[in-house]
């Protein structure tokens, strides 16, 4: 067995650089789809807490709500998807 | 499910949807029915139609992009966000958007309608046989005009049934050419070009000119994506182009798609021989996604439905590939709470197009002879008749006057006309030819135009005859040949290419008028000599016609007066 290739990462030109961290893709995606900031009916603007907001994400995906950035949660984050909020501001 | 804060929704049930350009991965005509499919989904549970305008504004326009599109909501390159649209309301609300830096499919690979051949459009068989090979792309194998062709059924050999994939030499898509093919080589900027390119563009839609000089001629038109031939890539810095195989990666030779270089695990290529050379790449086609599904979804938005968290409904955010559709019971019951149930007929099964006016029927044929219902002067059937006096609404049903005769029309919509009924029986003071009428619903009071007179009707007493002039209309008008009730107590009296809006209470015209009929209400003919209001819609008629106009003053039906309103 040879030893595995050590995968290099290319920066692809054109490409949309989504190397982002894990962390990096969690809060574009809590922030993106209304989970971050939620204005409440009083107009009053609220900032979450990003364990919170995972928590929300995770009830409303019908995933366990751990409000932790688990793998089942990571991968949701990454399935293609409608680009309208889950969270109607 | 849930809807949109304030349960946003349509005012009217007849909706219009435009569709404003097309995804080069498709036929334009598959798109059509897609998205056709995808209202219906939503038309099969509410009373809601939907209306497909080829220009103008209509509520929902539909429309494909890349990373910015002219919203304030950019897309973000291949997969991640696929489409998006905006809940109810005027100008960009209602709107629904696509990504077209996916690969837009029926959701299981590559769907290809094909063009001529012998197989009358049907689609692609993949995978198909032909000389002993399996192909599960369209192929230029067997032919020297370097077409793409594939067979539609499972083996060429023993069925022989084939058709031609899309191609830019046989067609192109938006532009200004009508779909002419390309023509190459042609000159831009002075420069020739042998094959589709992105040059002059910043969306990196692939295009070419329609005649061999397009700094000339000016006539374009947008290339049919060939994924389907040569595995051509999606999205990278070549779009549309084919993979190279062999290429070179990091030294390596690869003679397929690969994942090597990515974090992601997507499938790429080389469009040239070697990517250390040239740094020219794309994403290889999977299986897509499917546009029906996903437009279905959008227009869930479009009609005030927001996200849902039950994992099997439409509505919710993830896209997830079903064959074989239904709505969730979840979807149906949030639309159903912002639009109620379907009143109409149950769905029918999708059929032969019918023509929305029922052609006349076959002279020759021998007409069916229906039990009809006997007429008081059975040779004064309203069938009979090409063109009344005038059509006007009383009492909620539709009353059709021709000679001293009128007829009336049950509003249910499966009634038959009743009749014909004497005028002067009723209205012992008006002459047999009434050119307008209007019901004065508040005053309960009915007006009756004749010529230059007009009479008021109060239950049984009568005013008039008097001139119209008296109203403030000028002597000059032969007739009135239409009046719609527009609110408030303002009724519009059309006469030729002239409206007037007469205020009913000062029993006076309104300042500022005439105005132009068809520079207010456009797209209908501007001789019609009946425009009466039903059922929330503008009729104008002229001959045997009607033209219909919504409450956006959007032409949405022309049709026969006799088939589509006496039932005939």
């Amino acid at each position: 067995w040879s030893l595995p290739l050590k995968s290099v990462f290319v920066t692809f030109p054109g490409d949309i650089i989504k190397n982002m961290t894990d962390t990096e893709l969690a809060e574009g995606y809590l922030n993106k789809f209304g989970y971050m900031n939620t204005v409440q009916r009083s107009g009053f603007q609220s900032v979450v807490s990003t364990s919170k907001a995972l928590k929300r994400m995770q009830r409303q995906m019908g995933l366990k709500e751990t409000g932790e950035l688990d793998k089942s949660t990571l991968e949701a984050m990454k399935r293609p998807r409608c680009g309208v909020p889950d969270v109607a501001n | 499910y849930q809807t949109f804060e304030g349960d946003l929704k349509w005012d009217h049930q007849d909706v219009t949807y435009r569709i404003i350009n097309y995804t080069p991965d498709m036929e334009p005509s598959l798109i059509d029915e897609a998205f056709a499919r995808a209202f219906k989904v939503w038309s099969d549970v509410t009373p809601l139609t939907f209306t497909r305008l080829f220009d103008g504004t209509a509520d929902i326009m539909i429309s494909f992009g890349k990373q910015n599109h002219g919203d304030p909501y950019p897309f973000d390159g291949k997969d991640g966000l696929l489409a998006h649209a905006y809940p109810p309301g005027e100008g960009l609300q209602g709107d629904a958007h696509f990504d077209d830096d996916e690969y837009w499919t029926l959701g299981a690979g590559p769907a290809i309608k094909t063009r001529y051949g012998n197989a009358e459009g049907a689609m692609c068989h993949f995978p198909f046989t032909f000389e002993g090979k399996s192909y599960t792309t369209c192929t230029t194998d067997g032919r020297s005009d370097n077409l793409p062709w594939c067979a539609t059924t499972a083996d060429f050999s023993i069925d022989k049934k084939y058709g031609f994939c899309p191609s830019e030499l046989l067609y192109t898509v938006d532009g200004n050419a009508n779909g002419a093919e390309c023509v190459f080589p042609f000159v831009f900027l002075g420069e020739k070009y042998d094959s589709c390119t992105t040059e002059g563009r910043t969306d990196g839609y692939r295009w070419c000119a329609t005649t061999s000089n397009f700094d000339n001629d000016k006539t374009y038109g947008f290339c049919p994506s060939r994924v389907c031939t040569e595995t051509a890539v999606i999205g990278g810095n070549s779009e549309g182009e084919p993979c190279h195989f062999p290429f070179v990666f990091l030294g390596k030779q690869y003679d397929s798609c690969t994942s090597e270089g990515r974090g992601d695990g997507k499938l790429w290529c080389s469009t040239t021989d070697s990517y250390d050379d040239d740094a020219k790449w794309g994403f290889c086609p999977d299986q897509g996604y499917s546009l029906f599904l996903v437009a279905a979804h959008e227009f869930g938005h479009a009609l005030g439905l927001d996200h849902s968290n039950i994992r099997d409904a439409l509505m919710y955010p993830m896209y997830s590939y079903v064959k074989d559709f239904s709505l969730h019971k979840d979807d149906i019951e949030g639309i159903q709470y912002l639009y109620g149930g379907k009143t109409g007929p149950d769905p029918t099964p999708p059929g032969p197009k019918t023509p929305t006016t029922t052609p006349y029927p076959d002279p020759d044929e021998p007409t069916t002879t229906t039990t009809a219902p006997t007429p008081v002067d059975p040779t004064k059937d309203a069938c009979e008749m090409t063109k009344f006096d005038t059509i006007t609404v009383i009492e909620g049903e539709l009353h059709f006057f021709k000679d001293g005769h009128y007829w009336k029309m049950p509003s249910e919509s499966n009634g038959e006309s009743k009749g014909p009924f004497s005028i002067s029986e009723r209205w012992p003071a008006l002459p047999a030819v009434v050119d307008s009428a209007f019901e004065d619903i508040l005053a309960r009071k009915l007006y009756f135009f004749s010529g230059n007179r007009f009479w008021v009707y109060t239950g049984k007493s009568v005013l008039g005859p008097r001139g119209i002039e008296k109203l403030g209309l000028p002597n000059s008008i032969q007739k009135v040949e239409g009046a719609l009730q527009r609110g408030k107590g303002k009724v519009l009296l059309f006469s030729g290419e002239n409206y007037w809006r007469l205020d009913v209470k000062d029993q006076k015209i309104d300042k500022g008028y005439p105005r132009y009929t068809d520079v207010v209400f456009g797209g209908v003919p501007n001789d019609a000599h009946d425009v009466f209001q039903y059922k929330g819609h503008i009729y104008f008629c002229r001959d045997r016609f009607y033209w219909r106009m919504n409450s956006r003053r959007q032409v949405d039906r022309v049709g026969y007066v006799k088939y589509d309103l006496l039932k005939c």
